[in-house]
Order: structure tokens, then C-alpha cells, then sequence
């Protein structure tokens, strides 16, 4: 078996994000 | 359930051209029921679904000659922009709102909903379907032995009103909850640029961030046969819930956001997104 790579968000981050350009 | 009985009615009533939901019988020889396409997000009408807008596909029936065919799609074509046209508020309005519940749900502001990720088809009722009568070749004409596998049925000529049930709808027969968003790695950047094409926002974090987080533990095996240059991917997993530090570089795409529905259509990973296309397989 393997983790698949994508992971769900149950909230989304409080972390810093910026949008892609 | 308004739009095409309605376009439906005007056909016949101003063209007398009948039409019909698009689909066909189970099994020409004993009809059972009517059956439309396949509830696939890469079809482009339930495509056009998935973001939050409507579309109609249009197909002439192929016993037609070619003029009718012309003739029936141009009126047919005519008749839904007259009435988007005569209903243009009520679209936009529809569509607004589609758009604004979508947010909201992926946000949390509204109840997160559990959305299918695999479909059956659904019904409408049983209605009578006018259909030609097919018979199986009799077992020593020629044609009946034409084409070595499949058997070819003969077209009687009569014309038989069966009465089936329309199978003109999809409805859920698996579905997951609607997450806040999804995380990529920070090294699928190919798959935010794939994300953003669609006109999903895509964020990227700054820092690394530590959350509770779904993942999907899962046997992965791919279709031995190729379907138009894919190896379809079939995934049976598990999800497991647990604390995650994500790095800095990590993709964030968020389900609060008009495409929403199609966010979660392409990410989640057992439905007919981009995992089952193959554009995880380098991950895997």
C-alpha cells in the first residue's frame, strides 16, 4: 500500500499562502 | 426538468420534429430500459456541470437522412438560444447562485456536503419510447453471419411504443465529504499549472504549517487495457486521519471557490479525477 499524495485540508491553513503567478 | 421538456414541446409543436433524451436500449432485442452517457466528469456537457454552468449535447439521430439531420439540429440549435434568451436572468441568476453555494459549502459557512464520486444512472419514470422492433438473424441467412463475434440484429421496419423506464440522470452510489481543500506536494507543480488551465486558485504556502489532515492509504493497480493512451488507474484505499506538517512550498487548493465541485471532481483521488487519468502515477 502506498499514501497517496494529495492530502485533504479539513480547515483551510492559517499558514501563510500566497497565490500562484 | 424544465429547460429540455420545454425545448422538447416546441420541436414538436412548431417543427414536428420529435426528439428525444440522448441514450439507447440495454438490449435492442428485449428493450428493459432507456440509458443515457456515462456519468463522466471528462465528458464535456457533465464537464460543464461540474463548474457551476449548463450545457445541452446535441446529436441527430443517425437512421435520419442527412438533410433532416442538418434541418432538426439547426432548429433544435435555434430553439435553446431562444429560450436562453427569453430565460437569461433566470440562468444567471442560477448560475450566481451556484456559484455562491459552492463557496460557502467549501468554505464551512454552508453544510459541507458528501458529493459522489462514483454515480449509477437514476430515473425519471417509465414513459413510452417509440422504437424500431430488431429481430435476431435467422440462424441460416448470410448476414447473420457477417462479422464473426458480434450478432448483427435486423431492423423489421415496425415501429413499437415499449413502455421503459428513462434513465436520464445520475445519482450517487459512493460519495465523500466535501474537504476545506486539498494538499499537493510542493513538487507537483505541473499538476497546480494542470488546476489553473481549469481557472482553479491554486495557493502555495510560505511557511510549513501543521494540521490535522485526511490522507488516503491506498493498493494501487492500473488497467491492463489502454483507454485513449491511458492506462486507467484503479485505487482501493483506506483513509486515515492524523497530524501533518506540510513544508513551505506546499500546493493549497481550496474548495471555497466558485469551481469548487470541480476541485473536488479532479482531486479526489477514487472518483474519475486526474488520479484515475494518471497524473499521480509518477507519485506512485
Amino acid at each position: 500500500a502506498v499514501e497517496f499524495p494529495v492530502a485533504r485540508a479539513r480547515r483551510a491553513p492559517r499558514a501563510p499562502a500566497r497565490s500562484l503567478p | 426538468d424544465q429547460m429540455l421538456p420545454a425545448l422538447r414541446k416546441t420541436l414538436q409543436d412548431k417543427y414536428h420534429e420529435a426528439i428525444f433524451d440522448y441514450g439507447n436500449v440495454d438490449n435492442p432485442v428485449e428493450p428493459r430500459s432507456w440509458d443515457t452517457y456515462a456519468p463522466l466528469g471528462w465528458y464535456g456537457t457533465n464537464y460543464v456541470g461540474l463548474r457551476g454552468r449548463m450545457a445541452i449535447l446535441s446529436e441527430a439521430y443517425s437512421h435520419a437522412d442527412f438533410k433532416t439531420r442538418v434541418q432538426v439540429t439547426h432548429d433544435f440549435l435555434v430553439e435553446i438560444l431562444n429560450y436562453a434568451a427569453l430565460h437569461a436572468d433566470e440562468i444567471r441568476r442560477l448560475e450566481r447562485e451556484a456559484d455562491r453555494q459552492t463557496t460557502l459549502e467549501g468554505a464551512g459557512l454552508a453544510l459541507r456536503p458528501a458529493l459522489a464520486v462514483t454515480y449509477k444512472l437514476g430515473s425519471r419514470g417509465v414513459e413510452p419510447v417509440v422504437l424500431e422492433v430488431m429481430k435476431p438473424p435467422d440462424s441460416t441467412s448470410v448476414r447473420g453471419r457477417v462479422g464473426g463475434g458480434r450478432q448483427q440484429l435486423l431492423p423489421t421496419g415496425e415501429l413499437r411504443a415499449y413502455r421503459l423506464p428513462v434513465n436520464d440522470r445520475f445519482v450517487d452510489s459512493l460519495t465523500r465529504p466535501l474537504p476545506a481543500g486539498y494538499y499537493l506536494p510542493p513538487a507537483a507543480g505541473e499538476i497546480a499549472a494542470l488546476l489553473r488551465l481549469h481557472g482553479i486558485h491554486v495557493q502555495r504556502l510560505t511557511a510549513e504549517w501543521t494540521d490535522t489532515v485526511e490522507t488516503l492509504v491506498a493498493q494501487i493497480s492500473w488497467a491492463p487495457r489502454e483507454f485513449q493512451g491511458h492506462h486507467q488507474v484503479i485505487i482501493d484505499g483506506t483513509w486515515v486521519t492524523a497530524p501533518r506538517t506540510l513544508p513551505g512550498g506546499t500546493h493549497f487548493v481550496s474548495t471555497a471557490q466558485p469551481l469548487g465541485r470541480l476541485v473536488f471532481s479532479l482531486l479526489e483521488p477514487e472518483g474519475n479525477g486526474l488520479a484515475r487519468w494518471g497524473a499521480f502515477d509518477r507519485y506512485l
